[in-house]
């Protein structure tokens, strides 16, 4: 997966960590 | 939606974990709870708002880092003017 820079955030890795 | 979160105590939880885990706030994220409260704004969701604005005072006065309190009064302030410019008030915050 890239590391783009909605996935530094915390509300964009836990968005990532949900769809999972 | 916040980050996937609908419910209310879902979205408590993310922001409870939000504020205790982080001491550093992002932008992006303090921007992206604005845009969530806009958009209970625009739903005439303010009965949620209310409960959710509520909830993050106490949350990001009680931190310890000034950073949280003024990250607060950033998201109060840009919510008050989108409700200013919807409803012609502001939210009473007690």
């Amino acid at each position: 997966t890239s590391k783009g820079s909605a996935m530094s955030n915390f509300f964009g890795k836990t968005a990532s960590r949900k769809a999972k | 939606n916040l980050a996937g979160a609908f419910e209310l105590g879902d979205i408590k939880a993310l922001l409870k974990e939000w504020v205790t885990s982080i001491s550093d706030p992002m932008e992006e994220d303090i921007l992206q709870v604005v845009r969530y409260c806009t958009d209970l704004i625009e739903d005439k969701d303010l009965e949620k708002l209310d409960l959710v604005i509520k909830y993050m005072k106490r949350l990001m006065q009680q931190s310890v880092d000034s950073v949280w309190n003024m990250a607060f009064d950033f998201i109060l302030d840009n919510i008050q003017v989108v409700i200013q410019q919807t409803y012609g008030s502001t939210l009473k915050i007690a």
